[in-house]
């Protein structure tokens, strides 16, 4: 029996910066 | 100047990666388009899709070995500086994935890249504002 492996799974959202535009300097 | 990116390599850009949009669907890193992110974040309801253009890519000063990339982000044209590894791919609106150093990010990820210039529009998210 071979175990069946798991594939990770990643959010679209853990791709792109998350930058803030509230931030500044 | 946001905190350094994880040094460790992030394995969400490894060619191959399996990632979720917002509609359920499945698509590898590398196959993404910019329609993907945008649709992403429409059904996602409490993010928002940013343009953020490079204005600036210089060494850091504070972090050796990393590199400080200068945004000006969405309406407000905020400023927001951010030292990120040369490697780190950014998707650029139109174009796919880029870095500053596209042969380091072929070499640790697999992800084929454009070279990150100034000019460039990249898809960032922010928290959709409350009405």
């Amino acid at each position: 029996n071979v175990e069946p492996r798991s594939v990770p799974v990643f959010p679209w959202h853990s791709l792109v910066p998350f930058l803030d535009s509230s931030q500044s300097g | 100047v946001t905190p350094a990116a994880p040094t460790n390599n992030p394995s969400h850009f490894m060619k191959g990666a399996i990632i979720q949009l917002a509609t359920g669907e499945l698509k590898r890193v590398e196959d993404l388009q910019t329609q993907d992110f945008v649709r992403s974040a429409e059904v996602s309801g409490g993010l928002k899709i940013d343009s953020s253009m490079v204005m600036d890519i210089r060494p850091s000063q504070q972090r050796p070995g990393l590199v400080s990339l200068h945004f000006t982000v969405g309406e407000q044209q905020s400023k927001v500086t951010i030292d990120v590894p040369p490697e780190h791919p950014f998707f650029v609106f139109g174009q796919g994935w880029s870095s500053c150093s596209p042969e380091r990010t072929a070499q640790l990820y697999g992800l084929t890249c454009h070279h990150l210039q100034v000019g460039d529009m990249c898809v960032s998210i922010t928290l959709q504002q409350q009405q």
